[in-house]
């Protein structure tokens, strides 16, 4: 069978999709200052996750607002230059009127998604860290 | 503060793979 380090560079879902990639991935991340782009990935992923349902309407304002504050309300945020403006204006007018839908970070995930892919995913794999694993 | 990073935290873990 094809060793897990080798199915990391077929795609970044494979490497998301693996504990120990995305713990790999998730250090280098680190050391480039940029780790808040794969936590924000993953809060977007955990937030759809959470289906709406009268119990965690509170829980999921709660966390939308948070997710809101911690990566997209600072514009010299990593996540937050990544985003294209008028996202971050939907997702802020979500946040203030209330309208929490599953999908209200899509946009933005596809946004932070499409930059990793294109920027720090290959550098990973070509990455001492990632060299070294191997 | 602590329960909005909990509450973050439990949320991205939610959508990470079980180990394998």
């Amino acid at each position: 069978p094809t060793p897990p380090y080798l199915r990391w560079a077929e795609s970044l879902h494979s490497l998301l999709d693996d504990q120990d990639g995305i713990n790999l991935f998730r250090t280098f991340l680190k050391q480039e200052n940029c780790a808040d782009l794969l936590d924000f990935w993953f809060a977007c992923s955990g937030f759809r996750k959470l289906e709406p349902c009268d119990s965690n309407e509170e829980k999921r304002l709660k966390l939308a607002k948070a997710i809101y504050k911690k990566y997209i309300l600072d514009n010299n945020g990593i996540v937050s230059r990544q985003i294209k403006p008028a996202t971050k204006s939907f997702i802020k007018d979500c946040v203030i009127k209330q309208l929490i839908d599953p999908a209200m970070f899509d946009q933005a995930q596809t946004e932070i998604q499409s930059m990793i892919e294109e920027n720090t995913y290959p550098l990973f794999l070509k990455s001492d860290i990632y060299l070294e694993y191997t | 503060i602590d329960s909005e990073d909990d509450l973050l935290q439990e949320c991205i873990s939610s959508a990470m793979p079980k180990k394998k």
